[in-house]
This record gives C-alpha cells, structure tokens and sequence, in this order.
C-alpha cells in the first residue's frame, strides 16, 4: 500500500520541487515505485523530469476541475519506476476555478486514491502558497516533508505552516503527520547556514532530517537537461545527499 | 508625484524582497522618499527592515480588508525617508476574504493613491503567486520590475507572468508598464549563471537591467539585523549593486 507524501513550504525557492524530483528518483533507484504529482502551476517538477509541458494537452488541471481519470494523465519518465502526473499552464486559472466547486479540498485525494495501491510513493510537489491547491495535496496526504533553505528568511513562515497544518488535522485530515523538516541549500562557508540549522534544530528537535542538502550547483543544473541528479550526475554531492535522505525517509517509515 | 512600482514573479525564492528592502534603501540614501508596502502575508519585507511583526496590532490587512486609513499603518524604518506598510501573519487569510469582497482588485489602490503625493517611490513587495494579492498590486502600479533567479526554473515561469502582465493591462490597469527584469542571485563560477544571461537578454533585450545582483552573503545575513545591506555591509558587493541598480531605475525613468 503506497504512501501519500507532501512536500509543502509556502516559502518560495526553498528546495520543493529538488527533493520531490531528487527523492524520488533516489527511490526509484532502489526499485520503489513512484509517482510525482505537480500541482504548482509553474510544472517546474514537470520540466525537471524532461517532460515538454507544451506538447500535453491534459494535466492534472484536467483531473481536478473536469474529473478526468488520473490514470489516463500518468506519463513515465527517464527514470524506471519513477511516473509523473503533469501540470501545465492550465492549472494557473485552477485554483479560483476549484474555489467554486463542491468538495473542493478533496478533489485530488477523490481522483487519486484508487491509484494509491499502484504505487510505494506518491511525491506532491506543492506551490509556493497556502492556497487551494497545498490544500488539496494536505487533504490528500498522510505524511509531510516540509523543505527549509539555510537562509534567514526561511524561518519566518514556519508559524503560518504549522497553523494551517493544524487547521487541516482538525477539518479535513486528521491523519496528517509531519514526517520530517528538510534542511536545504545548506554553504558551509556562510555562518548564517548554520545559525538556522541550530535554530531549526531548536524548534523541530528530532524531526529535523539528519542528512541535510548542501547547495550544490549539479542540483541546479540537472532541470536544464530535465533528469534528477541520479541520471545527470550520479556521483556528486547533491544525488549522495539525496540518497542519505532517502535511507532515512524509509527508516521512519518503515512501520507504517 | 510619487512612481507607484511593483516588483513581482510567481516563481519564489527570485529576490523579490531583497530588492525592494535594498533599492529602497539605496534610494532612500540619495534623499527619495520611499514607501516599501508589504503585500506578503510572510512578512520578510516587514523583518528585514526591522519591524517586529508580532508587535503588530494592525497591517496592511486592515488596509484591503477594513478599509482603515493608510496613513495610520505606516512605520518608519531604520534609514531616514524609508517607510514601511507592514504584513503579518494575518493577511494570510486575507486573499480568500478578498475574493468576497467588492472592488476586490482595486482596494490596494483605493486605500493608497491619496498617499502617492507623499512619496517619491511606493515598492510593494509581491507574495510568489499571481492571486488576489498581486493583482491588487498590478492593478495599483504604473511600473513593474521583474526580478530572475539566475536559475534553469526561474525561466520557466516568465509565459504565464507576462500573460498575466497583459490580462491585467487590457481589464484592470492599462498604464502598467514593464520598466526592468533585474537578473539576481548570480554566480560568476558557474555556467549556468551565464546561460541563463544570455537567454533572458535574447527574450527581454534592452528591458533587462545592465546591473546584475551577484550571490552576496552579505545580502543574506541582513535581514537577520532588520537592516537593508546599505546599513549592515555598504561597502559589500550586494550594495554596490543595488546602487548601481538605483542609478539605472533613475535614468530610466527621469522623463516621467
Ligand atoms: N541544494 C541545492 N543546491 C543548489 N541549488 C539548488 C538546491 N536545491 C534547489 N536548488 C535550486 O534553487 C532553486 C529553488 O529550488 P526549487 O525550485 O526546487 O524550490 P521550490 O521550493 O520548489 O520553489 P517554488 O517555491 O518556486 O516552488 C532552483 O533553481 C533549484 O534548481
Ligand atoms: N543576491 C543575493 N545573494 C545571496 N542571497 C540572496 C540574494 N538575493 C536574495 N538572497 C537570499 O535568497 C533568499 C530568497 O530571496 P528573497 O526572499 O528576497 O526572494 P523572494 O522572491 O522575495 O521570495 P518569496 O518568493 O518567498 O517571496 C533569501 O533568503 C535572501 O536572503
Ligand atoms: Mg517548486
Ligand atoms: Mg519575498
């Protein structure tokens, strides 16, 4: 039976989307079955698994607003076991659209749960706001990842974070559960990257990954030849730091 | 008469706010008044410039929602001539109660235009996504600034900013003008940075800054101070580069 993970910050350029595509290729990698659903309209974890947004003519626009199969959106990647449920332009309009639909935080866990035994994994890349659509991906999941970039202004919007998490729990899934905070874009040359790892680690205690994301500028590269590290360079420091998180991310899970 | 300017992109984590807190600044520096009005329900804008958020009883909230005089949210900052209207954790609710309101796209401008005389520049920092919030501000200002990451995503995004652009000139605000995309966050050691350059000068030409904004640390430990880095490090690379910038917004914009 697959898990529903969301990877979910509305803290801009954190690392979302990086360790939705890096994790789960990581995963894949280890012969886990994975799907990536993009729900951000930009569909940056679209590119970044090398799929032309232009050439779709569905997406998951489609599954939440028309109530299309989801399985008839899926599309493989370069990456064996690793899938991808698409966003495209489209969705730009999708969420004041959803707001005028009946069940409209449920959409995607109604159009997605029968897939869920398909899968080992299935990744929500989240937008860069508490909208709507993190609603969706929220209602959906069981557990959360939540990124924070070793960078000041990272630590502000941990409190709004928490009190939709907790808003989510109490009215639409009560299931929900932090399964961990990611530390990204970590520069052992700035003090200021650790000060907000000791203060992340002040405030999540044992909940904070103990692998954390150096910046790595093989991570920022592999979305332009649209793979995950794993492919574009196996060997760096970014694709050995996602595959420390992926050993850890099984470890907690292992129970379930 | 006051230059009302939005500086906005979906895509997060641009530098959105570290160049309204820091052109702000450097403006200010040469004796412009200016008003830094903080449309982000996270706030970083508020922090850092130094005002503590949690102190807050009112905010630009009260401004779009309760339709409380602007005049009597406005703080001073820490330089002379750089004021503030602040965000806090309350505006994240506000878009969804926005969208129930009437003139929903108009009521920052409402609430501000009579402040306009006051003011030789109004900034108002963007939250990274093209809902209620930010069309209240490209509904309000004459000019905007587009700031990209030099990072493969960052180009993404750009199609549906610029339709948005357009949506927003042909039914809200016909004198929306694109003054600059102001390329940030660069890093002379990789190539990446540079093709990213390249390709934005190839699709905005001569609406791109000549000043580029390097990856500074500098410019990440301000606002940890509630400094702009005029204050915290003027003799640092990030300074000198938003006041080349402030001297490139001056001449474009002289004739006004
Ligand atoms: N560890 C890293 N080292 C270097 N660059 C990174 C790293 N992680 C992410 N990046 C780059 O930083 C930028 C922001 O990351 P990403 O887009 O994954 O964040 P996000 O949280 O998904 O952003 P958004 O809020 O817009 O959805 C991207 O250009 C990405 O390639
Ligand atoms: N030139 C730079 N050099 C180094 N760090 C930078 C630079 N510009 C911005 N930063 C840092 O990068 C992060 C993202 O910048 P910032 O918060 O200004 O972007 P934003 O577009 O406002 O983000 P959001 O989309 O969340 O509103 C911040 O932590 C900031 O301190
Ligand atoms: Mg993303
Ligand atoms: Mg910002």
């Amino acid at each position: 039976m697959g898990t529903v993970l969301a990877v979910a910050n509305q803290k801009g350029g954190v690392g979302k989307t990086t360790t939705c595509v890096n994790l789960g290729a990581c995963l894949a990698e280890r012969g886990h079955r994975v799907l990536i659903v993009d729900i951000d309209p930009q569909g940056n974890a679209t590119s970044g698994l090398g799929i032309d947004r232009r050439n779709l003519r569905q997406c998951v626009y489609d599954l939440l607003i028309n109530g299309i199969e989801a399985g008839e959106l899926l599309r493989e990647t370069e990456v064996t076991d690793l899938w991808l449920l698409p966003s495209t332009i489209r969705l730009a309009g999708g969420e004041v659209e959803l707001a005028t639909l009946p069940r409209r935080e449920t959409r995607l866990r109604e159009g997605l749960k029968h897939l869920v035994p398909a899968f080992d994994w299935i990744f929500i890349d989240c937008p860069p706001s508490l909208g709507l659509l993190t609603l969706n991906a929220l209602t959906f999941a069981e557990l959360l990842l939540i990124p924070i970039q070793c960078e000041y202004y990272a630590l502000e919007g941990l409190g709004q974070l928490l009190s939709t998490i907790t808003m989510v729990r109490s009215s639409l899934n009560p299931h929900l559960e932090l399964l961990g905070v990611l530390l990204t874009m970590f520069d052992p040359r700035t003090n200021l990257s650790q000060q907000v790892v000791d203060e992340v680690r002040k405030v999540f205690g044992d909940k904070v990954f103990r692998s954390i994301i150096p910046r790595n500028v093989r991570l920022s590269e592999a979305p332009s030849y649209g793979k995950p590290i794993t492919l574009y360079e196996g060997s760096s420091k970014g694709a050995q730091a996602y595959r420390e998180l992926a050993e850890e991310v099984l470890e907690r899970t292992h129970d379930k």
